[in-house]
């Protein structure tokens, strides 16, 4: 049955959407079945990939109740995508007074398990219903954490939403770790970011992510890295993340 | 009477926080008053000017009716800040019951417009009802754009929202101009990315905000980049931000 891995950090601009799209193409690399969930409203996953108009997507899962079977396409990147449409900017709210609204992810997923060997979620830049649906249908949660000193400071506040999501919605939720993103070696401050990160994360990933340039070049041409560029540091980092995570199983 | 600027955009870590606080001090700079608005649950301006755990902020003004003056405290920096603290989490989902929700920060605002000259309002990275308040209260928007390609993707949903706004709330909602970020000289991607931007918005800032580490430094000493590094490319494209925004008057 799959794991389900959410992509999260209410920190914006970190490389979310980057790690969802890269890190599934690298895993399908290696022979495995992958299924993306596009739930930011912004669908620059959806996009990323070259599907810039689906007829239907992840809002008619959840609010209309369409089986998600019904709206997985296939990509290029040799991913399924359960893709972004416009009606998601309206789902936060429209959520608010829904029965067991948490759950609608969730529930949606359950028939999709065995179909699949990852399902990945990527989530919005916030910490709203949108994103407690991913927590509470994910069995684990990567984070990934820009180089930077702005994304030190959200890190206790989503360590404390993981914890409100474990105690009222999902009790096996793991943080499987956190991921050092556009890490640039010439500088201090990535060095200073990611010891500091490390320290007070022992689950950080051995792999991190370089800055490069061709990685935010890509998604114009509708690409992954391992498409547009495959011998770059960006790819290969990608690639030698896949391997760490599908190396790290379910239970420990 | 204060010129109200809204800076926006759902797009993630384009910058709207470091526009906000920077630019707010180099207008304070010039010797005009300023008043800075935290409205992003990160937090990321209040701790960016030092003021990590205020006793309140815009959550007791926007939902418990305390008056905006009581909250609001000097900084540093030249500005005053009316601080974000941790409630404002619960803010999206706890206005949508409330009557006029939408008008909620521009009816605080009202009796502090004599004593500013400008308000910045630094908006979280979605349109929700926190940027719905802050678009309904404002008179200017700001549009902090990073020269990457992911970033150009949410522009036309960024002003369908807007004209949304001007249709239903706010009639003389203008966009003030889009904010060139994070420009990278050295990469052809920032160079198209500018071009394209400057091609469909005719109102885009002549001043570029280049892509400094300095800047992204600046924050961990609790420093704007005017007080960190005064003589820096960041430090001078801010100052020249200010004088071309104080230049273009309210009615133009
Ligand atoms: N390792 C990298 N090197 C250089 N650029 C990168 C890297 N990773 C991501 N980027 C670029 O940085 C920007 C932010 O990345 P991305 O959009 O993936 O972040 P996100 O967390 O999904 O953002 P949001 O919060 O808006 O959803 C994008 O323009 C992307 O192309
Ligand atoms: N011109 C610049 N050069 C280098 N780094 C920058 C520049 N502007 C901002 N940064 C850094 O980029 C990151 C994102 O900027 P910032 O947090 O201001 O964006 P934001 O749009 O407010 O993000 P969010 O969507 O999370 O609110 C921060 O770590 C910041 O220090
Ligand atoms: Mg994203
Ligand atoms: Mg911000």
């Amino acid at each position: 049955s799959a794991r389900v891995i959410a992509i999260v950090n209410q920190k914006g601009g970190v490389g979310k959407t980057t790690t969802a799209v890269n890190l599934g193409a690298a895993i399908a690399e290696l022979g495995l079945r992958v299924l993306l969930i596009d739930l930011d409203p912004q669908r620059n996953a959806t996009s990323t990939l070259g599907k810039g108009s689906p007829s239907g997507g992840i809002y008619q899962a959840l609010l209309d109740d369409v089986p998600a079977s019904d709206l997985i396409i296939a990509t290029s990147a040799g991913v399924d995508l359960l893709p972004a449409t416009a009606e998601l900017a309206g789902a936060e709210v429209e959520l608010v007074p829904q029965m067991a609204r948490e759950y609608r992810l969730r529930r949606l997923l359950e028939p999709l398990l065995p179909s699949y060997d990852f399902i990945l979620i990527d989530c919005p830049p916030s910490l709203g219903l949108l994103t407690v649906n991913a927590l509470t249908a994910a069995k684990e949660v990567l984070v990934p954490v820009q180089c930077e000193y702005l994304s030190l400071e959200g890190l206790s506040q989503l360590t404390q939403t993981l914890e409100l999501v474990r105690r009222n919605l999902n009790p096996d939720l793991l943080l499987r770790g956190l991921l050092l993103t556009m890490f640039d070696g010439r500088t201090n401050l990535s060095q200073q970011v990611s010891t500091e990160v490390r320290e007070h994360f022992p689950q950080t990933f051995a792999t991190v992510i370089p800055r490069s340039v061709r990685i935010s070049e890509a998604p114009s041409f509708g690409k992954t890295i391992l498409a547009y560029a495959s011998s770059s540091t960006g790819a290969r980092a990608y690639r030698a993340l896949a391997g760490e995570l599908v190396g790290k199983s379910e239970t420990n």
